[in-house]
């Protein structure tokens, strides 16, 4: 038998406590795998409301909405299967073992990842929550700040004001959003 | 961000990372959790890492590669989190740690920019009970 163990990025003690129940049941003589270890630890971090950088109902966007990314890897295998940007599903990790396990994919993304979900059986439901859209009314009284837009390059300034945003005109012919078109007009230059 | 590293009684490990992003972030944008190599990265028989910190920034790196390739070489865990962090090129003060495991049990952790990075660590023969573990960045 190999050394049992399982490390967590943060002092999160009941979610690294879900993932060793997987890894060696009290009740049960059969040991877990380290995937459903990992999906257990993140599952139950997903579902703690006082775990604020991950799970619905925190870190609105610009627009006040919480969106979900998750990726589980098999050391084994090499396979991975991640969702990101992924609305409505609260089991982000679950559904990226589901990519994981029942697709040939390693990433999806966005609502499509959502849809996927869906049709793995995942119940849709708001990741908003009141906290979080009060968070959101915050940043906006704030002046959306903090803001991650770059000064120059928008109107009107992300750095004093909330958007809507749209590109500051005046900055159009720096060498910079030069360069951004010719890449841009480059057929090959794509996935 | 949640990241988490197993290694189960069959010998097989597995990473997992779980997140909600930047507060206030552009919508669409996407950090280093779901990118493989980037929030985390394993292999069976060397071990495995998981990152957690400034994605925007930490995911150019691609950390956890990073720190699986030391360890590959033979680098124990805390040393290979710290030459892989090391790579890290910013003008401006910046946030980000990193954990590893091996394969035959050994972690180990470091950190940047954190006034109080702490992770967790349960195994048999650590009293088997969840150890928060502090890191000096």
């Amino acid at each position: 038998q190999s050394p049992i163990i399982i490390v967590n990025t943060w002092p999160f003690s009941n979610a690294t406590d879900a993932g060793w129940n997987v890894l060696s049941p009290s009740n049960s003589t059969l040991f877990g795998s380290s995937i459903d270890a990992v999906v257990a630890a993140c599952t139950n971090a997903e579902d703690d409301p006082n775990i604020e950088s991950v799970g619905y109902g925190c870190s609105p966007d610009e627009n006040g909405h919480t969106l979900l990314d998750a990726m589980v890897m098999d050391g084994k295998t090499m396979e991975v299967g991640a969702v990101a940007s992924m609305p409505d599903i609260r089991q982000a990790s679950q559904v990226a073992r589901d990519v994981l396990l029942s697709t040939k994919h390693t990433l999806l993304v966005g609502p499509l990842a959502a849809e996927f979900a869906k049709s793995r059986g995942y119940k849709p439901t708001s990741l908003d929550t009141s906290k979080s859209h009060n968070l959101w009314i915050k940043w906006q009284k704030n002046n959306c700040q903090p803001n991650f837009r770059k000064s120059a390059d928008w109107v009107p300034d992300p750095v004093t004001s909330c958007g809507p945003y749209r590109t500051n005109v005046s900055d159009i012919n720096s060498p910079k959003l030069k360069d951004q078109r010719i890449k841009k007009l480059d057929i090959n230059n794509h996935d | 961000t949640i990241g988490v590293i197993a290694l189960d009684a069959y010998g097989s490990m597995a990473v997992g990372t779980s997140t909600s992003g930047s507060t206030y972030k552009i919508p669409g944008r996407v950090g280093d959790s779901p990118i493989p190599g980037a929030g985390g990265y394993v292999v069976d028989n060397i071990g495995g890492a998981v990152a957690t910190g400034d994605g925007d920034l930490m995911m150019r790196y691609l950390l956890s590669f990073q720190v699986v390739d030391y360890l590959r070489q033979g680098i124990g865990p805390t040393e290979a989190c710290k030459r892989a962090l090391r790579s890290v090129r910013s003008k401006e003060e910046w946030y980000g740690a990193l954990v590893a495991l091996t394969n035959r049990g050994e972690y180990g952790s470091a950190c940047v920019g954190f006034t109080d990075f702490k992770y967790s660590v349960r195994a048999s023969w650590i009293g088997n009970q969840t150890n928060i573990i502090a890191v000096s960045c």
